[in-house]
């Protein structure tokens, strides 16, 4: 199935 | 202290409008740049850049960096409170709990001043690398909101494709498919009635259609939109406002586990 990825995954924490 | 008195009071109260929806409380930052936030939803799905330049400002001053923190949907309830020809000032002491807006009407013969309570935030700010995007997709605001619209009566995902032709947006659901080409166009007469197709490589990614939908609450504020894609990266939907700076709404895709 497909996830509905968090933006953490894809751009850093400052 | 801050203050900002922005001619085109609507801008404002449209940019309201079109986050307060996504996003709960977020810092105003406000230096002598400008005034940016930068949240993200309660899901950390879906992120929102809003940056207003001090140079579209009637007159700006911001005497040292502020952090206004603001609960959205109170400020909307004030900025309510404007005329749509109004001008805004909005006001900030160093050391304050306190953001003012002050409403002018356009010939001068009612000023309000409305004060709300600041809130202190701990925000999670997201370093977005600069990104050369696969596929760039300038089309009608308008367009895109009732395509956005039409498919989320259908399917609750919609997979956005691009190619040199145009970009295409498809769904499903229990009653059924949707399929939408926009091809670019180039030969009208208005400006912002053009869809562009700006391609390196052909992309094709899935969203959810409900952000999407949120996102279009500010097609008010420009007649165009930009979206920008690559493989396996979040989609950047971009409303400009005019003179100001933009509105961003950046949106993680649906990856296959």
């Amino acid at each position: 199935p497909a996830r509905q990825n968090r933006l953490f995954k894809f751009f850093c924490l400052h | 202290m801050f203050e900002g008195r922005l001619l085109q009071g609507s801008l404002l109260k449209k940019v309201l409008e079109a986050i307060k929806d996504l996003v709960t409380d977020t810092n105003f930052d406000c230096s002598e740049t400008g005034i940016a936030l930068q949240a993200m939803d309660s899901s950390h799905v879906a992120l929102v850049s809003l940056l207003l330049k001090d140079t579209g400002f009637d007159h700006f001053r911001c005497d040292r960096n502020l952090a206004l923190g603001i609960n959205l949907q109170n400020m909307s309830k004030m900025l309510k409170c404007a005329g749509n020809d109004d001008i805004i000032t909005l006001k900030a002491e160093d050391e304050g709990d306190t953001i003012t807006f002050m409403f002018e009407s356009p010939n001068q013969d009612k000023i309000s001043d409305f004060e709300m309570k600041l809130m202190d935030i701990d925000s999670e700010h997201l370093g977005i690398p600069d990104t050369d995007y696969q596929a760039i997709v300038t089309m009608p605001s308008a367009e895109f909101q009732r395509i956005v619209r039409d498919l989320s009566s259908i399917g609750d995902t919609a997979v956005i494709g691009v190619t040199k032709e145009g970009i295409s947006f498809s769904t499903g659901g229990d009653i059924g498919k949707a399929n939408i080409v926009c091809r670019q166009n180039t030969n009208v007469d208005k400006e912002e009635d053009q869809t562009t197709v700006e391609i390196h490589e052909p992309v094709s990614l899935t969203f959810a259609l409900r952000y999407l939908n949120s996102f279009t609450k500010a097609t008010a504020l420009s007649p165009q939109v930009t979206l920008s894609l690559s493989k396996e990266l979040p989609i950047v939907v971009e409303y400009k406002i005019e003179k100001m700076g933009f509105l961003r709404f950046y949106l993680a895709p649906k990856i296959e586990e």
